[in-house]
């Protein structure tokens, strides 16, 4: 089956929006 | 606004040592959440692991599972030990968030089998453990161990061990025996 995977830079990026 | 799902719901735990309740009573948890704005929504507005109590401890679990042994998940498995010394404590919060990423983003990818992550605050050396469901699938062991690596850019020197639950327990014994190192 497919899996939801989030690459550490992208996670990161999410840190600062609003 | 359309939040980010994590490919499963976590619960952060916090246990902070207090001599008058159990060991099991001193671990609370602090919240569950599924998506990336809510998980950094929570890291946000907590404390950093070097800014804790000396002897607390934050474990980031699976939803239902329990941060400990006795626990369905945990207890045919073990963790890979990350064993920091005392003059790594600047690099605790990183190693901790860098853990964290790799949990809830799935780096681990084709394999299930982690069930959590505990970080140990403590005086002689802080210790960050990523927990398995079964010691016996080595495949999945050894590819975890590597992204940990990976992940928290530790090198190639610097070697991570991998203790099954039940070694662990034994209590007589000063230093745990390690079913792998990488």
């Amino acid at each position: 089956g497919t899996k939801i995977v989030y690459e550490r830079t992208f996670l990161m990026n999410l840190r600062n929006s609003p | 606004l359309v939040k980010h799902p994590l490919q499963h719901a976590w619960t952060l735990w916090y246990y902070e040592p207090d001599r008058t309740k159990t060991w099991e009573d001193n671990q609370n948890q602090v919240s569950t959440f599924n998506t990336v704005e809510d998980f950094w929504s929570l890291f946000t507005h907590i404390r950093q692991p070097s800014e804790v109590k000396i002897g607390s401890d934050y474990s980031l679990f699976k939803e239902n599972i329990r941060p400990m042994w006795e626990d369905k998940a945990n207890k045919n498995g073990g963790r890979w030990m990350i064993s920091l010394n005392r003059n790594q404590r600047p690099e605790l919060d990183r190693y901790w968030i860098d853990t964290v990423l790799c949990l809830i983003g799935e780096a681990f990818e084709n394999f299930d089998d982690v069930c959590g992550a505990v970080v140990n605050i403590r005086p002689k050396g802080d210790k960050i453990a990523v927990w398995t469901s079964n010691s016996n699938n080595k495949d999945a062991l050894i590819e975890i161990g590597r992204k940990l690596k990976e992940g928290l850019n530790l090198p190639e020197r610097f070697k991570i061990h991998y203790q099954t639950h039940n070694d662990a327990m034994v209590k007589n014994s000063s230093t745990v025996k390690s079913l792998y190192e990488i």
